[in-house]
């Protein structure tokens, strides 16, 4: 019951899309990812938080290969929203932790905080579900955040447990 | 493989808080989150998007019966921290679609927002994983957006398919 993390994962093809202050009314998010979907551009964590104000930040990710692309078409769209910017960034990799029934164990992913924390790496993105929690980190971090959150787990890291970031 | 999302589940046991414009530097997820699990407040969605500034907003859910407590204690951290607010709403619930391989799949995601646009409810907060698209909307709006995703997806509102929001 203690051990609810069975695996670290990382993922370094992974760059950011951020679209700041963008209306919060219906229809929003459909528009920007409608048009993301008509490109075939796969997109893998969609984040978004409300400010309960009149706008707020949606932020999602995309491989390396497709940021070009994503940016283009974003900034198309958030232009007709009025959004005030698109910020991209291809400086991150994806860091998370595997397990199983995480709801219920609060500390598990505040310790997996505290590993990054410790090793002063900054969390720029977190997404979570039952099964995994999920932080983007700069690029130049991500093998340091994979190792101390190993360590902080107790798991070694030639577990080939891990499954997809 | 057109058919990926193979249910709807939603929770109205949930509550919203969110820290706006907290220092975006090591340590303060950590700060809030263990501050959290040492009350043993269980989180669900942790939610957090970058703005590439000196702060950032975060936001999680917990249980209704949990907000009072979670907000006394994430305002004692937020005012360490130096984090501008902290908002609370318990007037929301969590609607989601689930499935498989949902990232090789841009359009599906589009999808869920499209029925929510086209019932006119707002999506206040979005967070995935390859299996799962949560978004929390307002409470009164749960039931309407089950139904309009249901349509969405062809899927019939008797199947017990759905697992947990
Ligand atoms: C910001 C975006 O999610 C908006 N609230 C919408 O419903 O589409
Ligand atoms: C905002 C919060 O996630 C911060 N960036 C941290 O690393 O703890």
């Amino acid at each position: 019951k203690d051990l609810v993390v069975t695996g670290v994962a990382h993922d370094v093809n992974v760059a950011k899309v951020g679209i700041l202050d963008v209306p919060d009314r219906p229809g929003v998010a459909y528009r920007i990812f409608s048009a993301l979907a008509q490109e075939a551009i796969n997109v893998d964590m969609i984040v978004q938080t409300t400010k309960e104000q009149q706008t707020t930040d949606m932020l999602f990710s995309v491989s390396r290969d497709d940021l070009a692309r994503a940016k283009e078409i974003v900034e198309a769209v958030a232009k007709e929203l009025g959004a005030r910017d698109v910020i991209v960034n291809d400086n991150v990799a994806k860091v998370s932790i595997i397990g199983a029934g995480m709801v219920s164990n609060p500390g598990v992913a505040a310790r997996m905080f505290e590993a990054l924390a410790k090793a002063d790496i900054n969390i720029q993105v977190i997404s979570t579900s039952e099964i995994k929690v999920s932080c983007l980190v700069r690029a130049e971090d991500v093998l340091k955040a994979v190792r101390v959150v190993h360590e902080a787990f107790g798991l070694s890291q030639a577990d080939p447990e891990a499954g997809a970031a």
